[in-house]
């Protein structure tokens, strides 16, 4: 049978028009080659689980989107990530929350799913069974990008809340500066 | 926010979603996209799939991927129950989204009126949607999404709103 697969981005405040050509261009070369990744799963013949986990380890790697590598700094300068997915063919899920260095959450949602009695794990749990699965640890660091940080610091100056230390590890100030997602989810997660 | 619905060879559905949350959360706060039920869910028996960006505890509350496989399985098999009602928001939608309503009118009922619901709580965001027919479908009250789609009859494609 024919196969058929959809993916999406957070919102940001900041509208389409304000997109340089050169970011706007940078997301939709992210959105295809996420979207071919997921499409060479699906027309082999491989599962939509599979497809699932293969297009978000992608955008979960791609520091534009707030998943994974690029994603978003809590108040008192962490990275903390949530992640879920659900086989519709037997009601099977698997959630993760409060990983802070299991590289795919997604692999870590999956491995909760299909080899735990389990559906939902989360914080030091959560990343002792990922460990303990043998999914991928990074150092926190990774996920840092001076664009994130940047914003977090603009937004805790804003509200008058302290300001964290910069992480340790963190590259050295504007060495991430490249990469610039315009979407600032400040949004919503 | 990332997310991904599916429907495989087999007819098998799945979604997946991640995220690095809000920024500036604090006290261990957590959004939608680990709740299944409320960013996550899929369902083959239903005949669909969601996947949900938006503000988390409005999505939580509403349970939005949830009800949207539930509206869907509703509207697909009494479809004429619902007819008054079906009229009354196929009358709100846009001139211009008319015609995929009607052509999709199921996921197009069950997606809105969960966005909808989360709009009438004050929260704002997205869903995509995959049917067992292999439909995709996006519904989304806020702008600054990102959203692509490709199957085996149609060429892949992004947009940004």
């Amino acid at each position: 049978g024919g196969w058929s697969l959809a993916i999406h981005g957070g919102a940001g405040v900041i509208e389409r028009g304000s997109l340089t050509p050169e970011q706007d261009a940078a997301y939709r070369a992210a959105l295809d080659s996420a979207l071919q990744v997921g499409a060479g799963v699906l027309d082999n013949g491989g599962s939509a689980l599979d497809a699932v986990e293969a297009v978000i380890q992608v955008l979960e790697d791609d520091p534009l989107f707030n998943a994974g590598r690029g994603a978003v700094f809590t108040a008192d300068g962490r990275i903390e990530h949530d992640a879920a997915i659900m086989d519709g063919t037997t009601l099977d899920a698997g959630a993760v929350a409060g990983l802070t260095r299991t590289r795919h959450p997604i692999s870590a949602a999956r491995a909760v799913m299909e080899d735990s009695p389990h559906v939902f794990l989360i914080g030091q749990g959560a990343e002792t069974f990922a460990r303990s699965q043998g999914l991928e640890e990074v150092d926190p660091a990774f996920f840092f990008t001076e664009r994130r940080w940047r914003g977090l610091v603009r937004q805790l100056e804003r509200e008058g809340l302290p300001v964290p230390v910069r992480p340790e590890g963190a590259p050295a100030e504007g060495a991430m500066a490249a990469v610039t997602p315009p979407l600032d989810e400040r949004k919503f997660g | 926010t990332v997310g991904v619905v599916a429907l495989d060879r087999e007819g098998r559905l799945a979604a997946g979603t991640s995220t690095g949350g809000m920024s500036g959360k604090r006290w261990g706060r957590v959004g939608d996209v680990p709740v299944i039920g409320a960013g996550t869910y899929a369902s083959n028996v239903e005949g669909c799939a969601v996947s949900a960006t938006g503000s988390g505890e409005y999505f939580i509350r509403a349970t939005v991927a949830r009800d949207i496989c539930a509206r869907y399985a509703w509207e697909t098999t009494y479809p004429e129950v619902e007819e008054n009602r079906v009229t009354a928001i196929l009358d709100s939608c846009p001139p211009e989204m008319i015609c995929s309503a009607h052509m999709r009118r199921p996921v197009y009922i069950a997606a809105s009126a969960e966005i909808r619901e989360v709009g009438e709580l004050g929260g704002e965001g997205g869903v995509i949607v995959m049917t067992r027919s292999g439909e995709a479908w996006f519904e989304m009250n806020t702008s600054g999404m990102y959203r692509g789609a490709a199957s085996s009859t149609e060429p892949a494609w992004v947009a940004i709103y």
